[in-house]
């Protein structure tokens, strides 16, 4: 791992005498090797490594015994820092149904993220309604639907245009006092202006309290790109990043929070309904590291 | 000599990024640009045209190093077998549903075999495809064994003469060892029930993915040997480099590109099209 290489980098500088600043720049070389093979995006490394840089040309890594484990403990903590130290809660509305919108990338994780949303919000003495809002993919709402009745939550299934369904979705929740609303949507590429309009007409008529991506941990450099463009149309209130029960090292998730500077607020962990977990910042900046 | 020291360091750095960018990977990028070193000599350096001209050669030798395997019907009658396999929603079932239709349109008589037990409307979703193309759909009830599915998959092939059997199975995370024995049971099964018989192995890739994607590609790779690739999703903005590092370390072919999520959207692939694409 990175610790590793690092050290190998500083006994051989450290036989050179003292440790300048230039012996850093090749610790950093490999500070940035590491971030991306752990794909995170190239732009947000350059940023990444300046901020390192700063600290790692302080006394606490230029005079240190192991100066190695200085700078992975610098990396760590700038990590943890961007990645988000203060935990973000779900947005709730008390009184009417409030709604919470699913978006993003084909196959990325939206429907069964939906149904985990649904029995996280039950546990915590909720009575959320799923929302079968993909009219395009085979059997989609059948797949909401079969998740839906494995929880005992209702699912809603409605016929005409995604809008409709979300439209229509509302007045059955307030009729039958369900709250929230959890809106799973068809995958979208962040490049179809008429999909990504659709998203918008939704927000509009449905005043999400939470608009969340729902983004693949194993993406790569273009995790910055659609991250961007859903921020962008949308204003995203978070990110759901799925499948961290891989070995994907997981670099989209620094990727996406500092371009977007929004939350990660879960992580999904498997293809079971119970496998979504609150998003840990520190853990996050391990995985990264390697 | 002076202007070609200032041309060539920021254009290789610039070059270097769009190679990282399009998801080549750190290594397989430097190994080019080092390549291009050699090759080239400083003067060139200056010349960006030239430069890139010399990358996309790399590029293209180690994607063109392999061939894709045969598509068409067998000219011994037997059903040409095709097992897709790859980690969850990278889009297997919708690409057995465009490539059930290419075969199709070409006069080919195809099976398709819901072996995804799994997930919750899987064996639904295949047969909505199934139904679109004109494929019969050999399925068991959601929970059945999966290498129960691909037996009789098999049989009903074998008796409808068929031309193409096209299998489809769950998503799996190549970490997950109960899985992937799962896979390998499958593979035993066909190649026991139909021994010599064209077989294909495809794994199917999702463009946005990162460098994972090799340790994926060699996972897949040890347990079932994989004849092909298809790499989906191209009609975003990814780029899909990753193959390329597959290509070379594990000479897997890259059979199609998928571009959208119709009927029609699979194209088999380009390695010049794909090679210029990285540049755009
Ligand atoms: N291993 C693992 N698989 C997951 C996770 N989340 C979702 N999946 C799987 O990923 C695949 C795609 O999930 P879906 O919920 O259908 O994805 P989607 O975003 O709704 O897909 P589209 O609606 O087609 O865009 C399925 O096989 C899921 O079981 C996760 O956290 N871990
Ligand atoms: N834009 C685009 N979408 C695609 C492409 N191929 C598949 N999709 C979409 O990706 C999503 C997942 O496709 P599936 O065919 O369900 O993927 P899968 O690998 O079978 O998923 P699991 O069985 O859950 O592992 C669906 O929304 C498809 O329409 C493609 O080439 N381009
Ligand atoms: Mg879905
Ligand atoms: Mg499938």
């Amino acid at each position: 791992g990175l610790a590793e290489r690092l050290a190998l980098v500083f006994k051989r500088l450290r036989g050179h005498g003292r440790l300048t600043e230039e012996n850093i720049i090749e610790a950093l070389r490999e500070v940035r090797l590491a971030l991306l093979e752990a794909d995170v995006n190239f732009k947000v490394v350059k940023g990444f490594i300046e901020r390192v840089r700063e600290r790692a040309v302080g006394r606490e890594v230029l005079e240190s015994l192991t100066p190695g484990q200085q700078v992975v403990k610098v990396v760590y903590e700038e990590l943890v820092g961007v990645l988000g130290s203060t935990r973000v809660p779900l947005a709730y509305a008390q009184d009417s149904p409030s709604a919470l919108m699913l978006v993003g990338l084909h196959g990325s994780g939206k429907t069964t993220t939906a149904a985990k949303l649904g029995r996280w919000l039950l546990s915590e003495g909720r009575s959320p309604l799923l929302v079968a809002a993909d009219q395009t993919r085979p059997a989609a709402r059948e797949q909401l639907q079969i998740l839906g009745n494995s929880l005992g939550l209702p699912v809603f299934v409605g016929t005409g245009t995604s809008l409709q369904v979300c439209q229509e979705s509302r007045a059955v929740a307030k009729e039958r006092g369900h709250n929230p609303l959890i809106l799973d949507t068809s995958g979208r590429l962040h490049v179809d202006e008429p999909l990504m309009q659709e998203l918008v007409a939704i927000k509009q008529a449905m005043c999400p309290a939470e608009i969340l991506m729902v983004a693949d941990a194993m993406t790569g450099q273009d995790a910055v790109n659609s991250a961007l463009r859903f921020d962008a149309d949308l204003g995203l209130t978070g990110f759901v990043l799925t499948k961290l029960d891989g070995d994907a090292r997981g670099g989209a998730a620094l990727s996406i929070r500092s371009v977007t500077g929004k939350p990660i607020k879960f992580v999904g962990v498997g293809e079971k309904l119970d496998a979504l977990e609150p998003f840990h910042p520190d853990r996050m900046a391990s995985r990264i590291l390697g | 000599l002076f202007a070609a020291n200032a041309g060539s360091a920021p254009t290789l750095e610039a070059l270097e990024e769009l190679l990282i960018a399009a998801d080549l990977g750190p290594i397989v990028a430097g190994q080019i640009i080092a390549a291009l070193h050699q090759r080239l000599g400083r003067r060139d350096l200056k010349e960006l045209r030239h430069v890139e001209e010399t990358v996309k050669e790399e590029i293209l030798s180690v994607l063109k190093a392999t061939t894709p395997p045969p598509l068409s019907a067998d000219p011994d009658a037997r059903p040409r077998v095709f097992l897709f396999l790859g980690v969850n929603g990278s889009g297997k079932t919708t690409t057995i549903g465009k490539f059930a239709k290419r075969l199709i349109d070409e006069g080919g008589k195809v099976i398709v075999a819901g072996a995804d037990t799994f997930r919750a409307a899987a064996i639904e979703q295949l047969q909505v495809w199934g139904k679109r193309v004109g494929a019969h759909v050999v399925c068991h009830q959601a929970g059945a064994d999966p290498s129960a599915v691909v037996f009789d998959a098999l049989q009903a092939a074998v008796a409808r003469q068929a031309t193409h059997l096209l299998i489809d199975t769950a998503g799996r995370l190549h970490t997950k060892r109960n899985l992937m024995e799962e896979l390998k049971k499958i593979h035993r099964v066909i190649s026991r029930q139909m021994p010599g018989a064209p077989y294909e192995r495809f794994m199917v890739l999702d463009a946005t993915s990162g460098l994972n994607a090799l340790a994926q590609a060699r996972e897949f790779h040890d347990a079932v040997g994989l004849t092909g690739l298809v790499l989906t999703k191209l009609d975003g903005t990814a780029k899909g480099g990753i193959v390329v590092a597959i290509a070379q370390h594990l000479k897997v072919p890259i059979a199609f590109v998928g571009l959208g999520e119709g009927l029609d959207d699979l194209q088999p692939f380009s390695p010049e099209a794909f090679t210029d694409a990285l540049f755009v």
